[in-house]
């Protein structure tokens, strides 16, 4: 979901 | 991780890297915006901000790739403004960063998905990093060509963003994951890439220099 705060890209 | 989102960020290592060779091998930045190496440097400096917050342990290959980034792009401007700057055609690199860095940041305080410091940093980067070409195509249509190996360093580049497309739709099919900020940015980044696409696939591919009319 957008939300989450910890991005998992580059 | 899946395939398009893995050989886009070999793709973005490799433009790095090919820019880099460029001006170490040649000792020369000519034809080489130095205002988008200097945005791009800003892009992973405001997103991999928490590198800096809190320190990680190196062990997973994410975060030694966003330290890659951050070194080899302040390492890249570092060449570009002082160690050659005698070849830097400032003359040409003459759009206004400001331009692009002020509606970033304006519309990264408007649209984002929290109002909180490292989410805006981070929105503020995504916006960035999607007009950050325009200076180097700017230079390029100045002085109505590029050299071989820069046109290779902006196929490169462009790719990289292009292969995220593929990776979000990907993720959107299977994982059912949606950035929405990411995508728009995402697509008008791979946009501003089509015309050199346009040139670079019927041209340099069949060996040519791209000329613009100038």
């Amino acid at each position: 979901d957008e939300t989450s705060a910890v991005k998992d890209e580059l | 991780m899946n395939i398009f989102r893995l050989f886009g960020d070999l793709s973005h290592l490799a433009a790095i890297a090919i820019l880099l060779l460029k001006i170490w091998k040649t000792r020369s930045c000519a034809g080489v915006s130095g205002k988008t190496q200097l945005l791009f440097a800003v892009c992973f400096i405001t997103r991999y901000i928490d590198l800096f917050l809190h320190f990680v342990s190196l062990y997973n290959t994410e975060k030694v790739m966003k330290l890659i980034y951050i070194s080899a792009s302040v390492f890249t401007c570092y060449l570009i403004f002082f160690k050659f700057k005698a070849t830097y055609d400032g003359n040409h690199d003459s759009m206004r960063a400001e331009f692009l860095i002020v509606p970033a940041a304006g519309l990264a305080c408007l649209i984002n998905t929290k109002f909180d410091a490292i989410e805006i940093l981070w929105t503020f980067s995504i916006y960035l990093e999607a007009v950050a070409i325009l200076p180097q195509l700017f230079l390029i249509s100045k002085t109505g060509e590029a050299e071989t190996i820069t046109s290779h360093y902006l196929f490169a580049q462009g790719s990289y963003r292009a292969l995220y497309i593929l990776n979000w739709i990907y993720r959107y099919h299977y994982e059912s994951h949606v950035d929405t900020i990411a995508i728009v940015a995402g697509v008008v980044q791979t946009i501003l890439y089509c015309d050199f696409f346009y040139l670079y696939i019927t041209k340099v591919v069949k060996g040519q220099k791209i000329v613009l009319p100038a």
